[in-house]
């Protein structure tokens, strides 16, 4: 299984 | 910034339960609480802090002040930390250094710390608080830290599944597998064991098990975990404190290649 990143879900501030 | 807790360990559980997740953080003060937010290397997990002046014996913050600190040296002036001490944080105006003050009152005994303020340029992501979920679930905190702690041994990924039978937590390892059902459950007389369960569709969600045992440090805060899924957002481990505010982690699923 691969990880996903936060990034893939919430974008930058 | 002058905040007061009652009792010094409020201040190391909090900071215990994320130090080993992330290195640095900025803590937002105003005069609504401490608020933080820090991301891990990796950028799998996200830890959101809440600690409104509920939380405090005394509160008071002027204006809005940043406070960037290392975690693990402010982690090594809270081990001084104890129940019949308060702490009281100081920040001047134009910070540049964090004072921390222990006073235990039955021992005549002050203690004060200075720390070096670091400036931190971290990456913020905008999370919505009211994220959506397609369940909730509450649960004892004990029972969850033991599972996770008992299954993460077998394997690095972690699976929970929520569906009409209740949640399952299962690992699938090279040697071993595992798997804990649990159905909701009311315990009048321990509210503490309570599970409960809302659902509007099946879940079913592997994560890195490493993560999870870093979250289960914060068990510490809270006598309930609440956990909110979606096939569409990270995962939220929640623990709110009695006096209000509480850490989340946002957790990043894995996924099938």
């Amino acid at each position: 299984m691969k990880q996903r990143t936060l990034m893939a879900f919430f974008k930058p501030k | 910034l002058e905040a007061k807790f009652d009792d010094s360990t409020i201040f190391k559980k909090i900071i215990d339960s994320f130090k080993d997740s992330v290195s640095q953080i900025n803590f937002m003060c105003s005069e609504s609480g401490i608020e933080a937010q820090a991301i891990d290397d990796s950028r799998v997990l996200l830890v959101s802090l809440s600690i409104p002046p509920s939380c405090f014996e005394t509160y008071r913050c002027d204006r809005p002040t940043t406070v960037g600190v290392y975690l693990s040296s402010l982690s090594k002036l809270l081990k001084s930390a104890s129940s019949s001490a308060t702490l009281t944080l100081y920040v001047e105006d134009q910070p540049d250094e964090l004072l921390l003050l222990f006073e235990e009152s039955k021992a005549s005994k002050s203690m004060e710390y200075k720390m070096k303020l670091v400036d931190i340029t971290a990456d913020m992501l905008e999370v919505d608080s009211d994220m959506k979920s397609d369940v909730s679930v509450e649960m004892s905190g004990v029972e969850f830290t033991k599972i996770v702690r008992d299954l993460t041994q077998l394997s690095d990924s972690f699976t929970v599944s929520v569906g009409k039978d209740g949640i399952v937590f299962s690992v699938d390892g090279e040697t071993a597998s595992g798997k804990v059902l649990l159905q909701p459950k009311e315990d009048l007389a321990n509210p503490e064991n309570n599970l409960s369960i809302s659902m509007t569709k099946t879940i079913d969600l592997s994560f890195a098990s490493k993560y999870l045992l870093d979250i289960i440090k914060a068990s510490t805060l809270s006598n309930m975990i609440s956990l909110k899924f979606s096939e569409e957002t990270p995962a939220l481990f929640e623990f709110k404190m009695e006096k209000g505010g509480g850490i989340g982690f946002y957790l990043a699923p894995k996924y099938d290649e």
